[in-house]
């Protein structure tokens, strides 16, 4: 039965995509079977495994909106055992479609349930907001939210909504909701800011952190670019070494279901 | 007569707020009477300029949904001459309930409307997605919008779609919606990504995109926690003296209206 983690964070530009990617393939290569969904309409984590939403027959819109099979929109990447959900920018008028729709924010959680036991992991990169494309992804992960958190200040801000957000969504939507971890992204080990966002995140959540800090690291804002996980494009990296530990973290959280 | 710019982009944590902030702030400094227009829930503007949403009586969503004059809504900032129209966490809402109400994309500029002669500048910072609240933005910027782009492959790939809204804006709303410069961020001068980044902007906009670059510059970071802008904050740091070179360049492409 498939371990579903749904990545999210309202704050844009946190690291959200970079995590679901790169967890996704260091999952694969550990010979897990993972489907990476993409309910993002940039598409971001679509373009970063190497496919082209212009060359897509389908995409997950098809499967929340058109009652395509979500089995017929997923897609092979480059790397084995990894496929994806890819998205496209129809994407982008769905959240106001999906307002007519009855059960509008269980559409994923249902397009999911065929195809629980193809996938050892199904890991879901969100949009910045807490809009119905979020909100489906929340309700959808039943092992819980990973939260990506930019040693910013302004992303410290951010993280009380959507924790009320998180706690919103156990109530009405998916009583197994928890937080199944917090990651500290783009630390830089030279300035203070850094240390002191990562120890006030420490703080507030001491056993959610996961112990894996990924530092700041060109390689990974290069390696999308040529279509590739960092594992791949630069595997001695420090970006590389940071998210390949990461995952073996979420595989030790996960050995509890 | 007030020139109103929005600042825009869809993808996620390219600058939007910090350069809204900044530029307000050196206009202001510059004896320009400026409005900062907060329209993102995640009230970054807001609180970067050192008020707190919730002590704050009404918030911009008064103002669109509240039929709460504009002007009532309207905060000072420990800086002369800069106001703000703040931000507040029942924004995120708004997006649904604006669905219903006819004239839903000028709501903001119609709130606008009677503030034009009283402001030299009005400046609108917009949340990362192209949904009714940045639609709302970009209708009612009557000189136009400035790109934030970040020196990142993912910030590169965003841009196509937000210059089809941009177009759409123009066609539907408000003819004089065109772009008024694209600002070049986080630009970090030791690596090949920015490099290449910045060249493909630049050949894809030459007349358009500022000259001034903001280089990556961790003070731009640690300001907001003070709720200041870099002005006072850190105001010989790289970054206070690109934002207000930029400052310069946006007041001299402003005199031609
Ligand atoms: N550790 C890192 N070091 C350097 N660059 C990074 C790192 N993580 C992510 N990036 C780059 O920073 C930018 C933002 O990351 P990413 O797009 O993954 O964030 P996001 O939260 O998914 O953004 P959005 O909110 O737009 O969806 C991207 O250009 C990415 O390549
Ligand atoms: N030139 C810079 N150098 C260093 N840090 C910066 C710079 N510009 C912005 N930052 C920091 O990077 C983060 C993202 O910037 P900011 O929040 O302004 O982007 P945004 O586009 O408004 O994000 P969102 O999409 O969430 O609204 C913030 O923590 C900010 O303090
Ligand atoms: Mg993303
Ligand atoms: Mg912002």
């Amino acid at each position: 039965m498939a371990i579903i983690y749904a990545f999210a964070n309202q704050k844009g530009g946190v690291g959200k995509t970079t995590t679901a990617v790169n967890v996704s393939a260091y999952l694969a290569a550990a010979g897990y079977r993972v489907l990476l969904v993409d309910i993002d309409p940039q598409a971001n984590a679509t373009s970063s495994l190497g496919l082209s939403v212009h060359d897509l027959p389908h995409s997950i819109y098809d499967a929340l909106i058109g009652a395509v099979p979500l089995a017929n929109v997923i897609q092979p990447t480059r790397r084995p055992r990894l496929t994806i959900a890819p998205s496209s920018p129809a994407l982008a008028g769905a959240e106001v479609e999906m307002v007519e729709i009855d059960g509008r924010e269980r559409l994923l959680a249902q397009a999911l349930t065929p195809l629980l036991r193809y996938h050892d992991f199904i890991l879901i990169d969100s949009p910045p907001s807490l809009g119905l494309l979020t909100v489906n992804g929340l309700a959808a992960a039943r092992n819980g939210v990973i939260i990506p958190v930019q040693c910013e200040y302004l992303a410290l801000e951010g993280l009380t909504r959507l924790l009320q957000t998180i706690q919103l969504v156990r109530e009405r939507l998916n009583p197994g909701l928890r937080i199944a971890g917090l990651v500290l992204t783009m630390y830089d080990a030279r300035t203070n800011l850094s240390q002191q966002v990562a120890a006030e995140v420490r703080r507030h959540f001491p056993r959610q952190v996961f112990e894996t800090v990924i530092p700041r690291n060109v390689r990974l804002g290069e390696a999308p670019s040529y279509g590739e996980p960092i594992l791949t494009y630069a595997p001695s990296s420090a970006g590389a070494l940071a998210y390949a530990a990461l995952t073996r973290e979420i595989i030790g959280r996960s050995l509890r279901f």
